[in-house]
């Protein structure tokens, strides 16, 4: 463990942390897309299948757990909540993320570590969150102005892959063999898809202005 | 067959 990748699993946590804080203060989940939610709760389900069979650490067995429960907890919630549910923007939440789907998983039988099942299916967990806030973004474009607590929500999001990709640059210096380039290449192209967020996020910080993306 | 990278991260 290094402070990187400490920094980014906190920063992916305090991101979640705030999502079930929107939904459960506010009981609103207007501007979330309950597409990105699915696929990130795929994600965790695919990407934590050791989750029983490789003791790693406390931490990460409960950060796991955390994962899991809360993306579940968070699609039931958008899916079945009498409340939350009448505030999902069912109209603007029309990304294709079947397709997401299906070319994270072509790409992972033909991209992988190793042709394992557990393998295959993290690959293909790996490129799946790569894409998974696409939904999410195109419903942020659609609605127009962004409430703070999705804004901040999204801007954890991305900012702690970032995190991780000092993680990778720091483990590859102390251990030259150390590679992991699926994760590495995939985690470059999640964050890039923020970029144009991330700068219409620092514009509105630097104004003190709402935040607005550009329809 | 090929040795895959420890899944130590989450």
């Amino acid at each position: 463990m290094n402070i990187f990748r400490f920094l980014g699993d906190m920063t992916h946590l305090i991101s979640i942390l705030i999502l079930l804080l929107k939904i459960y203060a506010t009981k609103s989940c207007s501007g979330i897309s309950l597409k990105t939610q699915e696929l990130y709760a795929l994600v965790f389900l695919t990407r934590y299948l050791d989750l029983f069979t490789d003791f790693i650490s406390v931490y990460n067995t409960v950060m796991k757990l955390v994962f899991i429960a809360s993306s579940l907890a968070i699609v039931w919630c958008m899916r079945n909540h009498p409340l939350v549910r009448r505030s999902y923007d069912k109209q603007l939440d029309t990304f294709r993320h079947y397709f997401l789907l299906l070319a994270s998983f072509l790409l992972a039988l033909l991209l992988h570590e190793k042709f394992a099942f557990q393998e295959v299916l993290w690959a293909f967990s790996i490129y799946l969150e790569a894409v998974a806030i696409l939904p999410q973004l195109v419903l942020l474009q659609r609605s127009g102005n962004v409430d703070n607590l999705t804004g901040q929500y999204v801007f954890f999001l991305g900012a702690y892959r970032a995190l991780y990709i000092f993680n990778w640059i720091y483990r590859y210096f102390i251990d030259p063999h150390f590679t992991r380039w699926i994760a590495c290449v995939s985690g470059l192209v999640q964050t890039a898809l923020y970029a144009d967020f991330f700068y219409y996020y620092f514009i509105s910080w630097k104004n003190n202005a709402k935040l607005q993306l550009p329809a | 067959g090929a040795r895959s990278s420890p899944k130590d991260e989450l």
